[in-house]
């Protein structure tokens, strides 16, 4: 695992809630505002499973925590998107919250019914983007959550040994947390 | 083993003017060479944090130079892949996957943090 230079974190005081809100302007049509936020919240559930740290939706966007939009091309914060695949989302370090993932491509939240073959799972993608927000920078470890690439019509969305490690560093352990001895044999085999 | 696997030849798909058989002028080139695009790899390596911007004319060249041998074996490292410091077929198939737009040395040329701490 690694993190941004100067290890950001979120700092607030316990326990610590952070909101998060969908740019009214900035969404995708083709999927139910109803299924974005249900997948947002298994992506946000997985984090707070392993650290002291709670997530909820806020109720202005102006107001939240982490803002979350879908944007095309050059959006004005330096990091252009490039159209279908390429670069898919990019979020910005603590406590900046800016989380935006690329309009151009063909989001899916259930491949049954999503049949594009450059559909891309976007709780594997918000796990991920996720994972930055908090302050993780990107894994050498392929199996990872933070690892950077993502293969359409994949779905990656269990946070491995190298994801819970790091994160728990940056902001201690869930008091609810239970060792997972699956994850350390993924770890294992992300080494071999 | 020259073949794409499923996932390169979905890119391949809809990126038909970036198709496999273009990318693969790039295979097994090394330190010396020549390969007609190589500037645009470079600027792929130049967004995601591995190659500054060249002093001379702020345009990357043609040529697999000892710059880009370094970056390419960093870009490997990072990715969990060998380093050859060759564009082998698994390094090439990583470059045409999709991911994260967030440099892998945040600072290089991203405005998300001036560089990370790795563990």
């Amino acid at each position: 695992f690694a993190y941004f230079y100067g290890e950001p974190r979120w700092v607030r005081s316990p326990p610590m809630l952070l909101t998060y809100a969908f740019s009214p302007g900035n969404v995708i049509d083709y999927v139910s505002l109803e299924d974005v936020t249900t997948a947002f919240q298994r992506a946000f559930s997985r984090w707070s499973a392993v650290i002291p740290v709670n997530f909820t939706e806020a109720e202005g966007y102006s107001s939240a925590d982490i803002k979350i939009g879908w944007y095309s091309g050059d959006h004005g914060d330096g990091e252009a998107f490039d159209g279908v695949l390429g670069v898919l989302a990019h979020a910005f370090s603590p406590e900046n919250g800016r989380f935006h993932l690329d309009a151009a491509e063909r989001w899916a939240v259930d491949f049954t019914a999503e049949k594009s073959k450059v559909a891309v799972d976007l709780e594997s993608v918000a796990t991920h983007e996720i994972g930055h927000v908090l302050g993780l920078a990107h894994s050498t470890v392929k199996e990872a959550i933070m690892y950077p690439s993502l293969s359409p019509r994949t779905k990656k969305v269990d946070l491995r040994r190298d994801d819970v490690v790091g994160i728990q560093a940056l902001y201690g352990s869930n008091p609810n947390y239970r060792y997972n001895a699956r994850l350390e044999s993924d770890m294992s085999s992300g080494r071999g | 083993s020259d073949y794409p696997d499923s996932s390169t030849q979905l890119i391949v798909d809809v990126l038909p003017n970036n198709t496999w058989h273009s990318l693969m002028r790039f295979l097994d080139a090394g330190k010396g060479n020549r390969v007609d695009g190589m500037a645009e790899l470079k600027r792929y390596f130049r967004r995601f944090g591995y190659l500054s911007v060249p002093l001379e004319n702020n345009s990357f060249n043609d040529f697999f130079d000892d710059e880009f041998e370094a970056a390419l074996r960093s870009y490997q490292k990072n990715l969990g892949l060998s380093e050859t410091g060759k564009l082998d077929h698994d390094t090439m198939t990583v470059i045409v996957s999709p991911r994260c737009g967030v440099s892998d040395f945040p600072g290089a040329g991203g405005n998300h943090a001036l560089k990370t701490t790795r563990h």
